[in-house]
């Protein structure tokens, strides 16, 4: 159905942001291959949280709206955590 | 707030840093004095100093690039990264990048590179991100809407000086307050507050210009009422908390020094190939700052103050006399022996010390009226 191809392709492009996002700067899995399959898997719920956390937000584990509008503001480009 | 993991630091208090390129979005002297300003918001917490380099390599080297630009860390076009900065440590480590896909602005519009370099050589010398939202160091850009007002929050104190400690205690004459350090830029001096001292004192075209820390008081000659000013509202790219400023009548020229360097102003432009190194006047390597300064315009002679002593440089010859250094009791009995600005006016030399101001009759040779500093004020 079209909606639902819209749908799904807005949950993509807020997949792909959350995981280049997470992968920036909090220092998310590149070495262990965690991929985003699915965003309520527990590790990616923990860095969701612990992004939520540095950053000030509610501490929900999802990809609500406060957070999608945080990590699109323009930022430094050092990480907030790890090496 | 947060240091790079193993607490990178420099192990040394003077820095250098070096502009290696420039954005077109903004002038160069623009760019300067942003980085300037944002060097200047550490220094003032710290008992860090930077030096400017012009080549070679520097510490911190700054500079702007676009998408990849050679350490594997690609800036991603408009938004998002605004830029990066490596902890201190040799060669790339320190330096700073910013993206030049921003539109780097001097004010509150697009992206403030002052704001913007602040944060970035927070990085440099070794502070990584604050989870305060306070924070300069909180990672998400928050522009101000009057940056006049800006200032450190207390986390990034506390973060910077767990690195290097506060800023060395005011010099042993000054009374040291026990209370927290508060930075000049935080100080609104009062004119009327009877412990009131000047940092500079100066004539220009006329009028009488007393310098305090980001401010200057004017005493125009069509009013007697002082107006305060922001040194930066008139001269941009000038510092605070100044050393020394004297007219040059005969070249309608102010010289304003602070540390080791020196500008020429005239009216609200800063000369071409300024700041110089005040060696270049010929002072020896030993001298690295200079308390005060007056220009004699009848003698045509310029008096410099460091500590105790004195020096006569000629404007004729424009050379340091010899015979100098000689003791300022000497040559100006019962001034001193320290002096925070001087100022011609009325045949005298008016002679600031802290919160007191000695009248010098250079004729009789003698202190004729001791005055509050402040009373050009009309306190």
């Amino acid at each position: 159905h079209p909606l639902h191809g819209a749908v799904k392709e807005e949950e993509q492009k807020t997949m792909e942001l959350a995981q280049h996002y997470l992968e920036s700067y909090y220092n998310f899995g590149k070495e262990e291959k965690q991929i985003f399959r699915r965003k309520d898997s527990s590790p990616v719920v923990k860095k969701i949280q612990e992004m939520q956390k540095f950053l000030g937000l509610e501490v929900t584990g999802k990809l609500d709206s406060d957070t999608m509008r945080m990590m699109g503001r323009p930022r430094c480009g050092v990480p907030d955590v790890g090496h | 707030f947060t240091t790079f993991p193993d607490t990178p630091k420099w192990q040394k208090n003077h820095l250098t840093y070096r502009i290696v390129n420039y954005t077109p979005d903004l002038p160069r002297q623009v760019v300067d004095s942003a980085i300037e300003k944002a060097l200047r918001v550490w220094a003032e917490v710290t008992p860090l100093t930077f030096f400017r380099m012009y080549a070679g390599e520097a510490d911190i080297m700054i500079s702007f690039a676009v998408r990849e630009h050679g350490d594997f860390y690609p800036f991603d076009g408009p938004g998002n990264s605004l830029a990066h900065a490596y902890p201190p440590g040799p060669g790339f480590y320190g330096d700073v990048h910013f993206d030049e896909d921003e539109k780097w602005t001097e004010n509150a519009s697009g992206t403030n590179l002052f704001l913007v370099a602040a944060h970035e050589l927070g990085h440099s010398l070794g502070l990584f991100h604050s989870a305060n939202r306070e924070a300069l160091m909180f990672p998400v850009y928050q522009s101000f809407k009057d940056l006049a007002q800006f200032h450190l929050s207390q986390d990034d104190i506390a973060g910077i000086q767990s690195l290097y400690g506060p800023p060395p205690p005011p010099s042993p004459t000054a009374p040291v307050v026990p209370t927290e350090y508060m930075p000049p830029r935080h100080r609104t001096p009062a004119k009327c507050d009877p412990a009131l001292s000047f940092d500079a004192v100066s004539t220009l075209r006329g009028e009488l210009l007393f310098f305090k820390d980001r401010f200057f008081w004017r005493r125009p000659r069509w009013s007697l009422q002082p107006q305060r000013h922001l040194i930066s509202a008139f001269w941009p790219s000038l510092p605070s908390e100044l050393d020394a400023a004297y007219e040059v009548i005969s070249k309608d020229t102010v010289f304003i020094f602070k540390g080791n360097k020196f500008w020429a102003v005239r009216g609200t432009d800063i000369q071409a190939d300024y700041p110089k190194d005040i060696h270049t006047l010929g002072f020896p390597p030993t001298i690295k700052k200079i308390d005060a300064a007056v220009s004699d315009k009848e003698k045509e002679k310029t008096y410099f103050f460091v500590k105790d002593e004195y020096w006569r440089f000629d404007e004729k010859s424009q050379s340091m006399e010899r015979g100098f250094p000689r003791r300022i009791a000497d040559g100006f009995p019962g001034v001193g022996p320290k002096v925070d600005a001087v100022l011609q006016a009325f045949g005298f030399f008016y002679f600031f010390n802290g919160s007191s101001q000695f009248e010098f009759d250079a004729n009789a040779r003698r202190v004729t009226h001791i005055l509050k500093s402040n009373s050009w004020l009309l306190c």
